[in-house]
């Protein structure tokens, strides 16, 4: 049974597409097949893997218009596949707004490849838009990463009531898998306090570890790497490698 | 002659919020009047100011549809003018989307208030939409705070392409005052690396100084202020200062 798991969070910069690209990679070495979508026309996922996003002969962009069947998008980078993404996709945004059904498109996209892997990883832009509601119909559970930190209350609980609007119109079954603390500071009260009330203010789990803020990761990306081969024994690394583990407990 | 400043940057979470409220605030401690717009629908720089964005009676948003004059939603916070925002705000997207004009909109509503200030600082949500365009085509000069970290060299060259395209299109005398260097780490290799980068790749000009990363710049939003109040001699409030300063002397 396939997991498809969006991770959003409309709030920029909490290491959506960090945790998305070393998840992947983290359930890659267990042996996982998994498979990556880059849903943000900024396609950092795409730029992070190694290419060059305006040089792309297609992408999601493409898909999403009905153009090309998702199968023919896909590219390979290192154990992991991904659906890359472009600017172009920023045009799909506008094209949907619109069209009957504009949330079901990349759902119906994927069906016919999601049985040859265990997980599919949606990387959603910082935004609660048209895209981001393809993420989450689509998807059978939800990732919230989080930065522990004074705003990401307000964030959470925006988010939280989107999902529950999406469960009432276009996805009955969607799961909030829980929360993740990223680019965590262990030392600082303010991380503790944060985090403790995320979890009981809105309900949900932070799913245990936390990712600590490490340069490593920060690196990552100008190597064309997930911290798991940049800095393979550091601290960030191992929490990822956790996480993927506890993921794979509850999936 | 006053400067309207749109703080600019479609990558999410390098500070462009903390920034417009801590500048806005440095320049008041020196006497200056200064107007913010927050031009997000997230309305974290509302939110940040003490209101609660869901329960305004009017926002930007009314203002975009041409329901409301801009002198009639300002509201005062501390030392400082703002006009807040709302998730309205998305609404304002999709109607400007196809309407005649469309990034005109915030410029010509500005017009009547803008001589009242000496800084109006335009805070931009992470996307390069239409909402952002209204912020560019408004502005006289565009300030990009970046995080020194491995992919701000592309969000920093994709919004400087925006920006000619605004040059050619919508705002001719539309500068690039430079770009601000946030949650700077020192530190590292990374950090003094990329900051070297983005100016000598992108021809602009990073402003000194580099603002430190420091936990009471993310506790600040709690307590409801800026952190040159939270923290008033700590290093990133003292650096937001001479940054203020360094603006100054600039416009
Ligand atoms: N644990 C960490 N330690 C240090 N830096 C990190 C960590 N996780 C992520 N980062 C860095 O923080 C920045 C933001 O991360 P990322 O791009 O993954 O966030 P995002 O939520 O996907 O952003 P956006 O909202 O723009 O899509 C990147 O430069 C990334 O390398
Ligand atoms: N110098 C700093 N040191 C530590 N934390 C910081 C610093 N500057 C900003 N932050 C924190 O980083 C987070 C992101 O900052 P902010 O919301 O200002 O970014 P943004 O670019 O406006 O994000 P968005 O793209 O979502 O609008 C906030 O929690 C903020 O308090
Ligand atoms: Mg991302
Ligand atoms: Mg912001």
């Amino acid at each position: 049974m396939t997991s498809v798991i969006a991770v959003a969070n409309q709030k920029g910069g909490v290491a959506k597409t960090t945790t998305v690209h070393t998840l992947s990679a983290a359930l890659a070495e267990r042996g996982r097949r998994v498979l990556m979508v880059d849903l943000d026309p900024q396609a950092c996922l795409t730029y992070e893997n190694g290419f060059d996003p305006d040089a792309l002969e297609a992408s999601i962009h493409d898909v999403m218009l009905g153009r090309t069947k998702l199968d023919d998008v896909i590219v390979a980078t290192g154990d992991v596949d991904l659906v890359p993404s472009s600017i172009d996709l920023a045009g799909s945004e506008i094209h949907l707004l619109t069209k009957t059904g504009r949330e079901f498109v990349l759902g119906r996209a994927l069906k016919p490849v999601v049985d040859e892997y265990d997980y599919v990883f949606i990387d959603c832009a910082p935004s609660l838009g048209i895209l981001t509601l393809n993420g989450l119909t689509a998807a059978s559970d939800v990732l919230i990463p989080f930065q522990a930190e004074t705003l990401s209350h307000r964030a959470v609980g925006q988010l939280l009531e989107t999902i529950d609007d999406v469960r009432v119109y276009t996805n009955e079954n969607l799961r909030v898998l829980g929360a993740v603390a990223t680019m965590y500071d262990g030392r600082t009260n303010l991380g503790k306090h944060v985090l403790a009330e995320v979890s009981e203010v809105h309900d949900i789990e932070v799913l245990p570890p936390p990712i600590p803020r490490s340069v490593k990761v920060a690196e990552a990306p100008g190597r064309g790497r997930s911290v798991l081969t940049h800095a393979r024994r550091s601290k960030s690394a191992e929490a990822y490698r956790s996480l993927a583990e506890e993921i794979e407990r509850r999936t």
